[in-house]
């Protein structure tokens, strides 16, 4: 089973 | 006062097609340095880098950094209004809500005015750091297009395996399975054709088919594409726009749970 990541998960508002 | 002027219109028209299906309204940065849009999808799965640099319009003026909102779908309508050939002018006015896109046809003897509302759009920015990949993969865009449309008739994820002899995409479905290898190429005489690999370490990663063939509507735009992996990054797949900037997406990976 997977899952989806999410872009915040990797890159940080700046 | 903001006046960009771009003697391939059809360029302009072609990175419209490449965003309008993934991103509905984004900001546009223009600044000195050239026209640029970071954007996400509204799942915040994928996100696309746009940058067309300063020097590669015929005429480029922007007195100070502007953040213009855009419907891009109104704006891939209004530049499908431009032939392939014409010149394309943006045209801005301090403060205005409005942009004015100018198409003269390449005889001179056609002007064509569209002027489209400007909306505010509340986007956060990531911030992207220069990140080394473990593997990075240049080969034809259309092969790789063309693989993610044939996978995705199979099924809705795509497993990416890099090894140093080559790239291998898999998918199952409720059908059964595909596996696809492309094996590195060694020829030296039609680089656009090659299959180039540069491997630091292994990498296979799950990602969503839906989102690659929404990237790979960039392909007019380049004869390569560059995929760059890591096991714990978005991959980015990026289309070198010659002589003005890129349009890159990054889409994040299915993580095993």
């Amino acid at each position: 089973k997977s899952s989806q990541g999410r872009m915040e998960s990797f890159f940080k508002p700046v | 006062m903001l006046e960009l002027r771009l003697l391939q219109g059809g360029l302009l028209k072609k990175v419209l097609e490449a965003m309008k299906d993934l991103v509905n309204d984004a900001n546009f940065d223009c600044s000195p340095t050239g026209f640029s849009l970071q954007a996400m999808d509204s799942s915040h799965v994928a996100l696309v880098s746009l940058l067309l640099r300063s020097e590669g319009f015929e005429h480029y003026r922007c007195d100070r950094n502007v953040s213009m909102g855009m419907n891009l779908n109104n704006m891939a309508k209004m530049l499908r209004c431009a032939g392939n050939d014409d010149i394309v002018t943006l045209k801005a006015d301090d403060g205005s809500d409005c942009i004015t896109f100018m198409f003269e046809n390449p005889s001179q003897d056609k002007i064509a005015d569209f002027e489209m509302k400007l909306m505010d759009i509340d986007s956060e920015h990531l911030g992207i750091p220069d990140a080394e990949y473990q593997s990075i993969v240049r080969m034809p865009a259309a092969e790789f297009a063309r693989i993610c449309r044939d996978l995705s008739t199979i099924g809705d994820t795509v497993l990416i395996s890099v090894s140093k002899e080559g790239v291998q995409f898999s998918t199952r479905g409720d059908m059964g399975t595909a596996n696809i290898v492309c094996r590195r190429t060694t020829t030296v005489d039609k680089p656009e054709e090659d299959v180039i690999i540069e491997m630091e370490e292994p990498v296979s990663l799950t990602f969503a088919l839906r989102y690659l063939n929404s990237f790979t509507k960039a392909t007019p735009l380049a004869t390569q594409v560059t995929i760059s992996m890591s096991s714990d990054l978005p991959m980015v797949i990026e289309y070198r726009i010659e002589g003005m900037g890129y349009i890159r997406y990054y889409l994040a990976p299915k993580i095993d749970e």
